[in-house]
């Protein structure tokens, strides 16, 4: 463990939380896209499935459980929450991400190291949260006005994946130097996505403006 | 081609 990809996974955490803040808080899921947080379900189930069979650190289990059970919940509020319900525009979250699912799979049958369940399926969870953000995206741009707690959730959500190729970057040439070519092209793509979210999110506080995406 | 690195990234 490095403080790069502590402070990555503590960034990541730290996005759920402010998600799950503003949807408890203010009852509201307005501006959040029910398909991003069912793929990212998704991703932490198909990463994770070593989670009884492999203990890698107390904190490892703990923060996989933690993941898994908040990606759930926020799933839950969205669908089922009888006020909460309410506030998802299903006809702003246009994003067909269904055809996400089948081009990752493809690809991780082709590219893996593995050619076995659990690994055909780590590679699987990667390369679909390398996209996973795109119907939230999508949702943000088509929305007149972002609210602060949406901007921030977006913008940790992505800060958390850039410092995680900082964490690659010092284990390869400080650490094992081992070569980890999946993840971190999964991770470049996925960082690379939120660049010009990134842009106006910063551009925005700097000019203590509203954040809005160009369409 | 020696074991893949281990997973014990999140």
């Amino acid at each position: 463990m490095n403080l790069f990809r502590l402070a990555g996974d503590m960034t990541h955490l730290f996005s759920i939380i402010v998600l799950l803040l503003k949807i408890h808080a203010t009852k509201s899921c307005s501006g959040i896209s029910l398909k991003t947080q069912e793929l990212y379900v998704i991703v932490f189930l198909t990463r994770y499935l070593d989670l009884f069979t492999r203990f890698v650190s107390l904190y490892n289990t703990v923060m996989k459980i933690v993941f898994i059970g908040t990606s759930f919940a926020i799933v839950w509020y969205m669908r089922y929450h009888k006020v909460v319900k309410q506030t998802y525009n299903k006809d702003e979250d246009t994003f067909k991400h269904y055809f996400l699912l089948l081009p990752c799979f493809v690809l991780a049958l082709l590219l893996h190291n593995e050619f076995t369940t659990m690994d055909v399926l780590w590679t699987f969870s990667l390369y679909l949260e390398a996209v996973a953000i795109l119907p939230q995206l999508v949702l943000l741009q088509q929305s007149r006005n972002i609210d602060n707690l949406t901007g921030n959730y977006v913008f940790f959500l992505g800060a958390y994946r850039g410092l995680y190729v900082l964490n690659w970057i010092y284990r390869y040439f400080l650490q094992d130097h081992r070569a980890r070519w999946i993840p971190w092209i999964s991770g470049l793509v996925q960082t690379a996505l939120y660049a010009d979210f990134f842009y106006y999110y910063i551009l925005s506080w700097k000019k203590h403006e509203k954040l809005k995406l160009p369409a | 081609q020696s074991a893949q690195p281990a997973k014990d990234e999140l």
